[in-house]
């Protein structure tokens, strides 16, 4: 079963059509292997992006770089993965 | 431990597939003159697609299509879909304004469009979206079932590479859990509502989402989804922004409302369900009654409104 140790979801609020645009490009690292919950759209939408453990300390550079505002919205998936699933059990017993 | 009636069936709580088909199977037996079972087709891996039918009789009725689950981690919009189902056998003969729509209207409604990437978040990889197929030439599988539909097939809005996310398929309805709701819509001929529910980003979307021109009925849809959304947001405050998907969200084309829209049911519209912007995806289980009641009133306008304009 696939794990999401470490991955964070952040979610960002471009504030123009300039950092709309570095995040799409952003979307096109594929390496970084991103998975993008809400996309880069406009502005008044945010931009939620599953970020994997190995790609958070350069994609949290790159914003900042940028000085594109962020702020985590899930600190750890996994933990909120497996409390899912205990609640699951629990409610099965 | 299973339930033994869908009065012990665990609302509050996120099903597995098996625990959605025995709730289904337990809600036929329970209603049987009002609930029935209808086996649309098989997906990709071979499972049932299950459609539950609420009718109060007669032939040739028209239909209200309700579909949840075609992105399967978006596991809030099967668990709405069973508390909707449980709330139509409990309100029919109760709630005038709902049986009034059964008197008149059958509704169908299909709790995990895509079963394969269902089971799949459960048992591999709870992030999953896609369905499960091969992609001959790839190692990436799946396909975005919400960019499969004939129209505005491969436009931009959508990927041709099957590694994406929005991988739009090798053609339209290659997917069987696609092709299984055009066929079931085209042979039923006479669905006047058409409403696909994902989650999340609190949204109401018409079409179109391939191009930015409006829909004919643009004006009456935009002024039904204000009623839908005050409706819902007057439950728990949850506000929704609605308009085309297009102008609302993106372009996106091969989308499920535009092909349900071109093929002439008016009523037409993509839900996008709730969340705080703490969870996501994850929403937890204790806000899915929360977002189901939501959510059912604004059904309900959608509903009330196609039964009182017949076209």
């Amino acid at each position: 079963k696939e794990r999401f140790e470490g991955h964070q979801v952040l979610r960002i609020t471009a504030k123009n059509d300039a950092e709309i645009g570095l995040l799409k490009e952003l979307s096109k690292q594929e390496d970084l292997g991103l998975d993008f919950w809400t996309d880069p759209v406009d502005q008044s939408l945010p931009v939620d992006i599953r970020v994997p453990f190995h790609s958070l300390q350069g994609v949290r550079a790159f914003l900042g770089y940028h000085e594109i505002h962020y702020e985590i919205m899930i600190q750890d998936l996994q933990d909120l993965l497996d409390k899912e699933q205990r609640e699951m059990m629990r409610a099965r017993v | 431990l299973q339930p033994r009636s869908t009065d012990d069936y665990d609302y509050e709580n996120y099903h597995t597939l098996s625990e959605i088909n025995s709730f289904m199977d337990m809600l036929v037996q329970e209603n049987p003159k009002l609930v029935s079972k209808l086996v649309i087709g098989q997906s990709y891996e071979g499972r049932a697609l299950n459609v539950l039918k609420f009718s109060t009789g007669g032939t040739k009725r028209p239909g209200i299509w309700i579909d949840t689950g075609i992105h399967a981690r978006e596991w809030i919009t099967p668990a709405s879909g069973t508390w909707f189902a449980k709330k139509i056998v409990t309100e029919y003969g109760h709630d005038p304004a709902l049986t009034a729509i059964l008197d008149k209207f059958d509704i169908f409604l299909e709790l995990v469009t895509n079963p394969d990437g269902y089971e799949y978040t459960h048992s591999s990889n709870r992030m999953w979206r896609k369905t499960r197929r091969i992609n001959s030439g790839s190692s990436c599988i799946g396909v975005d079932p919400n960019r499969n539909w004939g129209t505005g097939y491969g436009g931009a809005g959508s990927s041709s590479n099957p590694c994406s996310e929005t991988y739009r398929g090798p053609g339209a309805y290659s997917e069987p859990e696609v092709k299984a709701i055009v066929d079931f819509t085209k042979s039923h001929g006479n669905l006047k509502a058409f409403l696909t529910i994902h989650s999340y980003s609190q949204m109401m979307l018409y079409p179109y989402g391939d191009t930015h021109k409006p829909c004919v009925d643009e004006a009456e849809l935009d002024e039904l989804a204000l009623k839908a959304s005050t409706a819902l947001e007057s439950l728990y405050g949850t506000k929704y922004t609605y308009g085309s998907t297009f102008n609302t969200i993106y372009q996106a084309s091969g989308v499920t409302t535009d092909w349900a829209y071109d093929e002439g049911i008016k009523y037409s519209y993509t839900f996008e369900l709730r969340d705080d912007g703490h969870y996501g995806f994850v929403l937890p289980a204790d806000q899915i009654i929360p977002t189901a009641q939501e959510t059912w009133l604004a059904l309900m306008v959608i509903m009330e409104h196609t039964k009182n304009n017949p076209y």
